[in-house]
């Protein structure tokens, strides 16, 4: 049975994408079976990961559009190997902005993204679910199909004010499409130690929002800069950076809560 | 008759409301009367530039809900002083996800902005729409109201993907709404010296877009997060910061060629 995790603030900027390709090349790194989903019609994670548009098939354009049935022969095209072994992903495959209105409207089928997980659930250990930066029917299909949600939290005060807002969001899923929907954690990235904004985002954030918080945080390491750069996760452009290890651990300390449970 | 400038790039967090708050501030500093349209339901350009929830009357939101005209007396309302004199906000007053859905469907009314650009033009010099980071019927209604777009881009593989994505919704607009929209430039912001991240970024952006790009950049500086938990632009929160200068030239240089023209 996989675990769906969505990674969402519509507060722009936060880490949201890095944190997908990292942290899933981290559970892949382990040796966890994972698949990062990207519904950011930016593509970014995809172009992240280093995929070209030639090498796309079919992607979450095509989940939405269909109307057929979801079978498995579909579903396989819509996945994509990338440079690591246990990694795939299927990209969010918008070129064009009427493709994007069109993904917009369609993406009102909220169900959709659960139909797909039923396939999925036998063949990967991690679902990974890379979020635009807003708050609309693609976010709200994501949420619907995930067992929990990730929330970067840059340092700053406008990402401390989004939390709010996003925590109505979260709870009005909660309370109608995915009553299961859980709070994996809230994640400080872009890290920088010493500076006034980032002390005083991690002391508001861990008052107001206790164990919530991940005790780790994720360092602001131009090497995750830079493996962007090259299409690669960092564990695979500079295994010995802080990135790596940071997103290493926090991929250890998730897997050490599931067995748990 | 004001000049309308938008300030849009659909990447999150490349420094949009930062440019938009600071640029205004740096406008209204130099004595040019002012204006700031908050059209980004997160209300950050509102937030940054310290308004409280209980001192807004009405907004972005009640602009576009009005069915009656749009009189003097209305847009009056929704006009907000901030802490510089000749610098006023017009918040985007939406505060549950009901009225956020509410909103993206009234954006269909893309003329909006355009209705109250006429009654605008005789007060203000120049007038500043902080854009959400997606491009939808906001972000489109802002660009067919406006003389130019100031595009930020943040130093990074996944901001420079992004301005091909956006250059095309430009394109767009320039065929069809607004065949006057001209690109005011291209702004480096978050820039980080001897970083190589930063160093490809401004080669790549110089060698595609040429003298689209803005000679001043604006430097990474803490100075300008400080100012934004402070509810003030940096010019009053720090006048002698690398930010505050930066945002006092950006606006010297727009200014000078407003006046060539
Ligand atoms: N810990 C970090 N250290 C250094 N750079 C980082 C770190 N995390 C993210 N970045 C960089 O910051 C920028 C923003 O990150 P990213 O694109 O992942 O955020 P996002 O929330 O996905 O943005 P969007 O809202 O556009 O989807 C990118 O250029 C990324 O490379
Ligand atoms: N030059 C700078 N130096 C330091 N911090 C900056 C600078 N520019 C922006 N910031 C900080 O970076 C973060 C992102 O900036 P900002 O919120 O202005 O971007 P945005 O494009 O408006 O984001 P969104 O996509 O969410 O609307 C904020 O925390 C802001 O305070
Ligand atoms: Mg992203
Ligand atoms: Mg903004």
């Amino acid at each position: 049975m996989a675990k769906v995790i969505s990674i969402a603030n519509p507060k722009g900027g936060v880490g949201k994408t890095t944190t997908a390709i990292n942290l899933g090349a981290s559970f892949a790194y382990a040796g966890y079976k994972t698949l990062v989903i990207d519904i950011d019609p930016s593509g970014a994670a995809s172009i992240g990961l280093g995929l070209n548009k030639e090498e796309i098939r079919q992607g979450v354009y095509d989940i939405y559009k269909r109307q057929d049935g979801l079978d498995v022969d579909f579903i396989e095209d819509c996945i994509h190997s990338t440079s690591m072994d246990n990694l795939h992903i299927i990209p969010c495959n918008v070129w064009a902005s009427e493709q994007e209105e069109e993904l917009f409207l369609m993406a009102s089928k909220l169900a959709r993204l659960r139909l797909i997980r039923n396939y999925l659930n036998k063949k990967y250990h991690y679902i990974i679910i890379d979020c635009p930066p807003f708050v609309g029917n693609l976010t709200v299909g994501a949420l619907a199909a995930s067992d929990s949600i990730i929330i970067p939290l840059q340092c700053g005060y406008l990402s401390l004010k989004a939390l709010n807002r996003l925590m109505k969001v979260i709870r009005k899923i909660q309370d109608g499409m995915n009553y299961g929907l859980k709070i994996e954690g809230i994640l400080i990235t872009l890290y920088e130690y010493g500076t006034n904004v980032c002390i005083k985002t991690e002391n508001e954030a861990r008052m107001v929002f206790k164990e919530m918080v991940f005790d780790i945080k994720i360092p602001k390491n131009v090497k995750l800069g830079e493996a962007v750069f090259n299409g690669k996760p960092v564990v695979l452009y500079d295994s010995k950076s802080v990135g790596t290890k940071a997103y290493l651990q926090l991929a250890a300390e998730i897997v050490e809560r599931d067995q748990v449970l």
